[in-house]
């Protein structure tokens, strides 16, 4: 049988311990690209990580009294569910009416992605992409629709946060280099703010549309 | 891991040849 | 002989001497060079000089170390002890060359010959007796590979004596026969002594001569070939045996070197995709690519 190793945050051991469907890992799109990708969702704790693999070619695995061809690593980061939820608020944004999530959280192609609407504390969330309208008549019922102005001021703070993170974890947003062997301890981190929001944008954007990753770029 | 592939998934001996060195 | 430095680890080499005689330090001495286990597919090749003063050659000779070819392992063994104990005229020194010592030098990216391995070895051993102040007058080794060539290195290495290579030089002179007594006592041991790191499994030792011709060695390496490790150390990877049976029966592994991809292969490939595809398709944002990650699109 095939085998994975994972790099894991360490308190989602016990997660998996106490349910034994604690940890599920399920296709969902990827804002980015649109096509399919591998996300971990943690039924506990309620949240999700995004995978990322390391793959090189001519690697492979000694795990315990086995081999596994191609030694991948993968990584399971915890990820703002939110840029999930966006991807379907902006699809269906484009009708231009509010509608209750569930009509808009809805995917053929990857069906898991309802379990996002389990996730706690959802209304909180949305207030920052979307407007919200009560409908006092039936039920109570909440209806959103996206709102880009919302969106961009969002993803601004994102913007910021991780131009913090780049700084504090010292990565070179300098000119390209080759790989990372060559990354100095000490490279000129008095890189200018400008090269950490172009980078900070650039990476934010691997998590949105093309579309939106241009209009924060002019916002 | 290894530098090199062994394009198979199966048991193998590990313990009785391969010895990890720091 | 005590080989316990290649008991505690096989996978080296490991040089063992005698004490140097006083007299060899005073009189001009003969100094032979042979080799045992060059030919087998197990086990370690052992390579051994002998020396003692020109003046004792016939003292030597009255050991009856005649050609070692014609001695079974227990005459061997009496008469290496004997030179043990007319250890005032006679000095010996070996280098031992374990199996994983003679398969990495062949088949390390930069090869590493066996003829170039055994010269360097054979003078090693030369050198080693100069440095304890051996006066060598003449030394005298069997052949392997080109004897010409092989005269020619070893008298370019050590002008100041006499060199002569010889085919069956073991059973001409007497030094080159007691050294290779000295070479076949410390093989027969090792390999009687071998401890397998791998653990054997039934430690099934009955591999028969070890020479690849020999078809209880040939039944031996395949009852012990291991489609991921190949076999156990004590197994010379770089013979042409052992590799068939690789071939045969364990599994091709790639290193990133094995496979010189063409370069502009790649970029070729890559010209095929039409700019406004490869623009459509956006790449992993360059954090990510500098440290090879990717999405992971599925399990």
């Amino acid at each position: 049988a095939r085998q994975h190793v994972f790099l894991l945050p360490e308190y989602l051991k016990d997660a998996s311990k106490k349910m034994k469907s604690g940890l599920m890992f399920i296709k969902l799109v990827n804002p980015c690209s649109g096509e399919g990708a591998i996300y971990l969702f943690n039924i506990c704790l309620q949240q999700l990580f995004e995978i990322k693999v390391f793959k090189e070619k001519h690697h492979s695995w000694f795990i315990n009294q086995s081999v596994q061809s191609g030694g991948l690593l993968h990584f399971a980061t915890p990820m703002d569910p939110l840029f999930l939820l966006l991807h379907y608020l902006i699809k269906a944004g484009k009708e231009g009416k509010f509608q209750p999530l569930d009509q808009v959280v809805v995917d053929d192609k990857f069906p898991n992605c309802i379990l996002l609407l389990k996730l706690p504390e959802l209304e909180k969330l949305l207030r920052h992409v979307t407007e919200e309208r009560v409908n006092p008549e039936i039920d109570k019922k909440k209806y959103y629709k996206f709102s880009k102005e919302k969106t961009l001021k969002w993803l601004e703070k994102k913007v910021n946060q991780t131009v913090a993170a780049l700084k504090t974890n010292n990565v070179n947003v300098g000119a390209r280099v080759q790989s990372t062997a060559f990354f100095s301890g000490d490279q000129d981190s008095s890189g200018k703010e400008e090269d950490y929001i172009r980078y900070a944008h650039g990476l934010i954007s691997d998590y949105i549309s093309k579309e939106l990753s241009d209009d924060l770029s002019k916002y | 891991l290894l530098p090199c592939e062994v394009p198979v998934n199966q048991p193998a001996p590990v313990g009785r040849f391969f010895t990890p060195a720091i | 002989m005590d080989l316990s430095e290649l008991e505690r680890d096989n996978t080296g080499r490991c040089r063992l001497n005698s004490p140097v005689p006083a007299v060899c330090r005073k009189q001009p001495c003969a100094l032979g060079v042979d080799e045992a286990g060059r030919g087998p597919v197990l086990g370690p090749m052992v390579y051994a000089i002998c020396y003692c003063p020109l003046s004792r050659l016939a003292d030597l000779e009255a050991l009856k170390v005649a050609d070692s070819k014609t001695l079974s392992e227990s005459e061997r063994d009496r008469l290496f002890a004997r030179m043990k104990e007319d250890g005032d005229f006679v000095g010996w020194a070996l280098d031992v060359l374990s199996p994983n010592l003679i398969s990495t030098s062949m088949l390390g990216r930069v090869k590493y010959n066996l003829n170039s391995l055994s010269h360097d070895t054979a003078a090693g051993l030369v050198q080693y007796a100069l440095d304890q102040g051996v006066k060598v007058a003449q030394v005298f080794v069997d052949t392997v590979g080109m004897p010409e060539t092989y005269q020619q290195r070893l008298q370019q290495r050590f002008p100041g004596i006499e060199v002569t290579v010889k085919a069956k030089a073991d059973s001409l002179y007497p030094v080159v026969s007691a050294a290779s007594i000295c070479a076949k006592v410390a093989r027969d041991q090792a390999v009687k002594n071998w401890k397998f790191v791998e653990k054997l499994q039934d430690s099934d030792t009955d591999y028969g001569s070890g020479y690849p011709n020999d078809p209880k060695t040939k039944a031996w390496l395949r009852r012990h070939v291991e489609p991921v490790f190949g076999f156990p150390q004590f197994v010379r990877f770089s013979w042409r045996t052992a590799q068939s049976i690789l071939e045969k029966e364990a599994e091709d592994v790639v290193w990133d070197d094995s496979v010189a991809e063409d370069q502009e292969g790649v970029g070729r490939i890559t010209a095929y995709f039409d700019e406004g595809l490869r623009s459509r398709t956006r790449l992993p944002h360059r954090y990510f690519q500098e440290r090879g990650l990717a999405p992971a699109a599925t399990l």
